[in-house]
């Protein structure tokens, strides 16, 4: 079974048209593996992201050293999972 | 179906297991004889049954078609799904709107849409959005069955890498849950409405996303758009953008709607359901009813449209 242990998921809102290209060049890529939720559209529009925990600490730098802003949507995927996994076996019994 | 034996004691507050989901559509039918059917219009890779739950009260009638669950980690959709389903069943009779439409239209309903990625979700990866064929030659699994329409299928807006989420797949039709769908569309030949639910993001969108020229109804789809969405946000105050996939979203191509629209049905809308818990396809349970009442506002001013505007 796949877990996302450290995995988090990143909101992260572009000030301008050049801060979303630099979010758009981010899903080229690969090697972070990052899985958008919510991809890149306008400014207008925050960009939800989950970033595997290898890649955590490189994203944010990215997205630091660029000035752009992004919050934590969810601090640790696999709780939440876990969480939705105890409700429906709870409601199964 | 998780302990209920009937509809009435269905929990549409919790997430259910595939099991659950295909015994529940089983009682609605037991229990609608002379309203609701099952048509089987085909199987997924892994040999699931792609079962639609078919509205009707007469013969040869024309047909709105909403499916949820095409993207099987948007565990929101199926939930609505069902809700959807019983609502349908209740409300005949009782809803002069819904009855009216039903006394001339037939209503189909898949809610399981990608049952192997939803099965998935459930056994082995939750964040699982893809359909479950293997890729020759890669070892990543499954297309994304919303790239993998012949509607500007292979055009920019798509990967080509079996390793995406958004890989279109070999060629269109590649996969038995889009191609079963396509059949059934070309079969049945008088779909009005088609409307297909994905979350999250909260958005109502019409054809094209593989073009930016405007659909030849666009003025007719925006108008209509607005209505839903005003409808929607009538009940708890959701607010929803809406426009042309292109426009709203990014380039996609091969999606869903945009190959219906080219097929002649007019009313063709894709949404993106809502994500007021802030934890996107992790959408809490307690918020299943709240998002599938509002979604159904909207539905039902789009269905009402296609009703009262025959073409």
């Amino acid at each position: 079974k796949e877990t996302f242990e450290g995995h988090q998921v990143l909101r992260i809102t572009a000030k301008d048209e050049a801060q979303l290209a630099l979010i758009k060049d981010l899903e080229d890529m690969i090697h972070f593996e990052l899985d958008f939720w919510r991809g890149v559209t306008d400014v207008a529009s925050p960009v939800d992201v989950r970033v595997p925990f290898h890649s955590l600490q490189s994203v944010k730098v990215y997205l630091e050293t660029k000035a752009i802003e992004y919050a934590t949507m969810i601090e640790d995927l696999q709780a939440l999972l876990e969480k939705e996994q105890e409700e429906m076996d709870a409601v199964a019994r | 179906a998780g302990g209920a034996r009937s509809t009435d004691s269905f929990d549409y507050a919790n997430y259910h297991t595939i099991s659950e989901i295909y015994n529940f559509q089983d009682m609605l039918v037991r229990e609608n004889p002379n309203l609701v059917s099952k048509i089987v219009i085909g199987q997924s890779y892994e040999g699931r049954p792609l079962s639609v739950l078919k509205f009707s009260t007469g013969a040869n009638r024309p047909g709105l078609w909403i499916d949820t669950g095409i993207h099987s980690r948007e565990w929101v959709t199926q939930a609505s799904g069902t809700w959807f389903a019983k609502k349908i069943a209740t409300a005949y009779g009782s809803d002069p709107a819904l009855t009216a439409i039903l006394n001339n239209m037939d209503i189909f309903l898949l809610i399981m849409t990608n049952p192997d990625g939803f099965a998935y979700t459930q056994t082995n990866n939750r964040m699982w959005r893809k359909t479950r064929k293997p890729n020759p030659g890669s070892s990543c699994v499954g297309v994304d069955p919303n790239r993998n329409w012949d509607a500007g299928f292979g055009e920019p807006g798509a990967s080509n890498n079996p390793c995406s989420e958004t890989y279109r797949g070999p060629r269109a039709n590649s996969e038995s849950e889009v191609k079963s769908i396509v059949d059934f569309v070309r079969s049945h030949g008088n779909l009005k409405s088609f409307i297909s639910i994905h979350s999250y993001s909260q958005m109502l969108l019409y054809p094209y996303g593989y073009t930016s020229t405007p659909a030849k109804d666009q003025a007719e789809l925006h108008s209509l758009a607005k209505k839903a969405i005003t409808a929607l946000a009538s009940l708890y105050g959701t607010r929803y953008r809406y426009g042309s996939i292109i426009n709203t979203i990014y380039q996609a191509s091969g999606g869903t709607i945009d190959w219906t629209y080219n097929q002649g049905i007019k009313y063709s809308y894709t949404f993106e359901l809502r994500d007021t818990g802030d934890y996107g396809f992790l959408l809490p349970a307690n918020q299943i009813i709240p998002t599938a009442e509002e979604t159904w506002l909207a539905l039902m001013v789009i269905m009402k449209h296609a009703y009262k505007n025959a073409y």
